[in-house]
């Protein structure tokens, strides 16, 4: 079972959009698959049609329960694709959390409770809180989006700090799978020079596929749909399709 | 004295653009004003030219001595414009405020130390968490930067639910002062839907200024300028002129 963090603390990169369309491509391609929303904000919920305001139980349960994760999955409108739901009850959770035992380890309890899934996906709050730090814990690889901006490149030396923090005090095993550039836009110069600073500090993390900007990415969420059903034909679809291959053949070696 | 807080809990807004255009164009008509960088990324602190790496005092400190803020105050490249500045030291404090008394109002009792300043303007974070509280408490208004999408418009409700919140339990002065879209793509048709929801559902609120998307906004922090000394006459410095001059007239009546 492969578990990936989609995760970076810099908001607004494209975590969840990469989170959605990677856990449905993989699920396409017939591999049972689990998109964990740990984000307060709901959006890998919600951009899957799933209504946050109606949930009887999410994450924030299993969390204070570990034990009851089976009965949290919810199927999706995509064959093989389940989900781990969240809403803003979890805001609630980062102060709870803070008291308990062994705090950064209760996603990963959990995640033990589940049986045959081939891939589990979580989707990460903008933050190196409580949240995201058992996402990582629970995670065997991280995988980076980030924009080809100058405050995505400053914030990547900090949560490349913590993730060496997390791999020497609580999760020996973790390795960044790679970094993902999202939203390019290839007339802009910032753009280019930021993408060869990453190319020569992290060369062979960064992923070949680069995810351009493409305004059919943006609507899908609205639609409760991931890119490949709701305008398949799109540049976002097809760079997605190509992520999803390149990501898939590269996790083989995790 | 005018202390406005910008914030929206979704990444990847504008905030932090905003939060450093606004007080530079309010120093630089020739008011006094403290940009608050409360947000653990230090993206305003870096974006205006200073080492976040560097700092032997921080917000952090202030957080945990709120006495010490006029010791922890620098001045900037632009004149009248001084800035509180933040580094990763301040993640600590997510944790270590759970058990401060009225750990809230720690904002607040240090912005109480102050003297003379006409505008005091803070950077949030995207969460809902302690930080950002502190900044609401703080604050006599709050100003809510929004893209024209989908996750966007989602989370303003939320958002909206926290205020209620603060207002009812923590700060019963606190208002909206208004919404600003910003990265806006006049071309774009999900962006014209959403305005319209915007405009219907908030009408006065919504600043009629809209921030375009420009490239030069986002090549400004790497130089650690405002747009308005970086690239005077792009688009990004004319809009953020007229947001300027809007948002003074409006905090007249705040
Ligand atoms: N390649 C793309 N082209 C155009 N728009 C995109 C693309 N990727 C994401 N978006 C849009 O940009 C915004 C930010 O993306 P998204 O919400 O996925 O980022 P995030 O990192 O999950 O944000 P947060 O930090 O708030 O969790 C969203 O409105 C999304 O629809
Ligand atoms: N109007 C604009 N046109 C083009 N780029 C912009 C514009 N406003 C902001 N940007 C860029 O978009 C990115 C997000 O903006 P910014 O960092 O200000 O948002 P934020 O809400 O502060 O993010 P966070 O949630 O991480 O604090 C940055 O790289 C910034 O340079
Ligand atoms: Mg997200
Ligand atoms: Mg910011």
């Amino acid at each position: 079972m492969h578990v990936i963090a989609v995760t970076n603390q810099k908001g607004g990169v494209g975590k969840t959009t990469t989170a959605i369309n990677l856990s449905s491509g993989i699920a396409l391609r017939g591999k049972k698959t689990l998109l964990i929303d740990i984000d307060p904000q709901g959006n890998a919920t919600s951009g899957l049609g799933i209504d946050t305001r109606k949930l009887e139980r999410t994450v924030y349960n299993v969390l204070l329960n570990p034990e009851q994760i089976n009965d949290t999955i919810l199927n999706t409108s995509i064959d093989n694709l389940y989900i781990l739901p969240s809403n803003a009850d979890l805001v609630g959770a980062e102060i709870e959390l803070v008291t308990v035992e062994k705090r950064e380890f209760r996603l990963k309890n959990a995640i033990n409770h589940l049986m045959n899934f081939d891939y589990i996906i979580i989707d990460c709050p903008p933050s190196l809180g409580i949240l995201t730090l058992n996402a990582i814990v629970a995670s065997k690889s991280l995988l980076v989006p980030m924009q080809s901006e100058y405050y995505s490149l400053e914030g990547l030396s900090r949560l490349l700090k913590t993730i060496k923090m997390v791999k020497k005090e609580l999760n020996p095993s973790i390795e960044i799978i790679g970094i993902v550039l999202t939203m390019y836009d290839s007339r802009n110069n910032l753009a280019k020079c930021v993408f060869e600073e990453i190319k020569n500090h992290f060369g062979e993390k960064l992923f070949n596929t680069i995810i351009p900007r493409n305004v059919k990415l943006s609507e899908a969420p609205s639609h409760g749909q991931p890119i490949f059903t709701f305008e398949p034909n799109s540049r976002g679809s097809i760079s997605y399709q190509l992520f999803v291959n390149e990501f898939l053949e590269r996790s083989k070696h995790y």
